[in-house]
């Protein structure tokens, strides 16, 4: 089973770039499933022609107990990728990443992974602090790979910093490592520049390069990924031979 | 005593605005301190020369106690600004926000506010997740009024969002309210009636319109703010007007 987290400053593009990811491997023909660790929920909108899912803190707050079966806080989507959203607590309320735990609490009792037999597990997780819930999908074997989304702007090549160190400071318990970098362009003067030499410093590869594309924000005005809109464009195969890149990634290690 | 947390996204301003508002304070002749309250740890960098402080949780881990005396973890900046760095812990281990609490706990014991008897004091808060440590200038009579720097960007919005629901979530308890919201601009299409119409939607004022300013980098890469650099410029009259503002509307509530 391929489990990659990814993580990285708030609006930097994780979702775009996760529900894509999602959307290609199915469209190899993978089974998916996607889970939105950002209390903002829209993780999976796009593979869900645009309408959001109930959150499952959302279902806990209204029925005051945990849901009794996975399809009450899920949804197929796209492909048939498995949607499902943590949401997040009342905000000042509580741990910001109480609901990636409670979920993750959820899916361990409905046994969710043996069940659906997903080949790939996508994690789509804020990264502006990396505590609490939002580590949890580093630690505790939910994730294997981390992939850190970054533009190069210096805010999110700070973010991409603490996340980085966040999961060296677990290196030592068999947690998940950092696969690489996704640069998703904000086209800011020597932005290669900036992220080949955050990249350099620290050991990192840049595995991905995502341009600004006006297609992303046309499909997703329609409530889809570019995958689901047209595997045909540029911008489709980028996300593509990064799916095909991290599936044969995954092979060599099975190989060791 | 005029206290304030200046809340919003992270790499939104806060810094920038928050180091020049304690500029102009104490350029009125205010007695001000500014605490930091992010773990980036450069809220007050430009009233320091650019050169950083000593953070609280840094100390804590290196001495491996709490400072003696206020000094070990502060610096008299520009204007006579007593300034204070929490840090935070590291990355991925233990609550982000868990330097402001241990700082509060440290500037209680050593009852800075009863030896420095500030006339303002301003809290410079990361909010990309108001939880736990980034709750408390909120709670427990820390800030009396949060200010919300936001641009017109939809992230910056719906942290502002995030922000004020936290706030308003601690209603009847007689914590801090918002006081208002500034923009600081980040010239995207249409910012000024995205940021209006946010306002509007939430009941709250826009008291503070700043343009994005070449002088503020200027001086930035000098290590000052603009109030330190040049109190003629339109940027810093800008600064010193809202100063004004806040100094009269804590008088006139005063007098209630
Ligand atoms: N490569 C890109 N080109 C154009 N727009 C993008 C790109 N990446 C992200 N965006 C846009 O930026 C916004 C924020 O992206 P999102 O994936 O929601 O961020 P996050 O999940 O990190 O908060 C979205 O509206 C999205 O369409
Ligand atoms: N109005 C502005 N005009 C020009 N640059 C700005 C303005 N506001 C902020 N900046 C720049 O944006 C960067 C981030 O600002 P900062 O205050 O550090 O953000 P925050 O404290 O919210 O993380 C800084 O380098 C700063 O110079
Ligand atoms: S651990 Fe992180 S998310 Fe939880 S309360 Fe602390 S800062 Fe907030
Ligand atoms: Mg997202
Ligand atoms: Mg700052």
């Amino acid at each position: 089973m391929l489990k990659i987290a990814v993580y990285g400053k708030g609006g930097i593009g994780k979702s775009t770039i996760t529900s894509n990811l999602s959307a290609a491997f199915s469209f190899l023909g993978k089974k998916v499933i996607q889970i939105g660790c950002d209390p903002k929920a829209d993780s999976t909108i796009n593979l869900l022609g645009g309408q959001p899912l109930l959150p499952v803190m959302n279902y806990m707050r209204e029925y005051e107990r945990y849901p009794a079966s996975i399809a009450e806080v899920s949804k197929i989507g796209y492909g048939g990728v498995l949607c499902i959203e943590t949401g997040g607590p009342t905000p000042g309320l509580g741990c910001a990443g109480r609901g990636i735990i409670a979920t993750f609490n959820l899916l361990e009792e409905l046994a969710l992974f043996k069940t659906f037999e997903p080949e790939v597990v996508l994690y789509d997780v804020l990264g502006d602090v990396v505590c609490g819930g939002f580590a949890a999908p580093i630690r505790e074997g939910y994730a294997s790979k981390v992939l850190i989304v970054t533009s190069g702007e210096k805010m999110s090549l700070y973010a991409a910093n603490n996340i980085n160190r966040a999961v060296n400071n677990f290196a030592d318990r068999g947690y998940a490592k950092v696969r690489g970098i996704i640069l998703n362009r904000r086209n800011i003067d020597h932005e290669t520049e900036k992220v080949q030499d955050f990249a350099v410093k620290n050991g990192l590869e840049i595995i991905g390069d995502i341009p600004r594309s006006r297609d992303i924000n046309h499909f997703e005005d329609e409530g889809k990924t570019v995958i689901e809109g047209n595997t045909d464009l540029p911008i489709s195969h980028k996300f593509l031979d990064l799916t095909r890149m991290l599936l044969a990634d995954e092979q060599q290690r099975g190989r060791l």
